[in-house]
């Protein structure tokens, strides 16, 4: 059922000037861009679309490490829901982290992807158990009373309603207090992307605008 | 130090939120 899937999702860079239209790559980023994903999407089998163990061994340089977030990143471009992406899933997802994205796309992405349940809002328990993976990912141990406390205080600043969790406009305004909050949501590659993969001129279909 | 971040601070510094490294091929 997966292989009939993935038979059916599109390969290739498709049309660059529509998906430079959809974000907020030019013509030529669009195509840099490309370069990139041909690279990871032929890390382990060369099809044109990235699964994600390919997406794995490129953050982390190995198909072992298990990942919580990774697998949330992965979820969220995988707008299809089909377990792998084709380049206009990579390319829109992307644009929401380069450095010229509005800021609320960047603020809206990293709530959908703690919203681990999908409910609208982030609850205690969903907190702790991403609290609980990043310490175990770093390797780091933390006594469950620490932990609780460190949960009690985030949900006293950000749980402003004082309901039990924290829905989108309390994540947006602890946001705003806290900016660094969202320095993964801004990745400065992506503005020098033609330089990092200057290649993605032996291959341009068309003129940038 | 940890116990002195706040939950989602602490969070952002899981390397799976880190795409940094997707640049790194």
């Amino acid at each position: 059922c997966d292989a009939d899937l993935s038979q059916q999702q599109p390969r290739g860079l498709g049309n660059p000037e529509a998906l430079a239209r959809e974000t907020v790559f030019s013509v030529s980023e669009i195509e840099a861009l490309y370069e990139l994903f041909k690279k990871i999407s032929s890390a382990v089998i060369d099809d044109g679309l990235i699964t994600k163990d390919e997406f794995q061994l490129a953050l982390f340089k190995t198909t072992k490490k298990e990942s919580l977030f990774a697998d949330r990143v992965f979820d969220l471009f995988d707008t299809k829901h089909k377990g792998i992406l084709d380049f206009k899933e990579f390319a829109l997802a992307l644009s929401i982290f380069h450095p010229n994205a509005p800021i609320n796309d960047k603020i809206e992405f990293l709530f959908q992807l703690y919203d681990l349940k999908q409910q609208g809002f982030i609850k205690r328990q969903e907190l702790k158990q991403m609290v609980v993976a990043t310490l175990a990912e770093a390797g780091m141990n933390l006594a469950d009373d620490v932990i609780e406390s460190i949960i009690d205080k985030t949900f006293e600043e950000a749980d402003t309603k004082h309901d039990g969790k924290i829905d989108k406009e309390e994540w947006r305004n602890l946001v705003l207090h806290h900016p660094s909050l969202l320095k993964n949501m801004t990745l400065q590659y992506l503005k020098d992307i033609t330089t990092t993969f200057p290649s993605f001129v032996f291959h341009s279909q068309v003129d940038d605008v | 130090q940890p116990t002195s971040m706040n939950a989602f601070e602490l969070i952002s510094m899981s390397k799976g939120l880190n795409l940094e490294n997707l640049f790194d091929t």
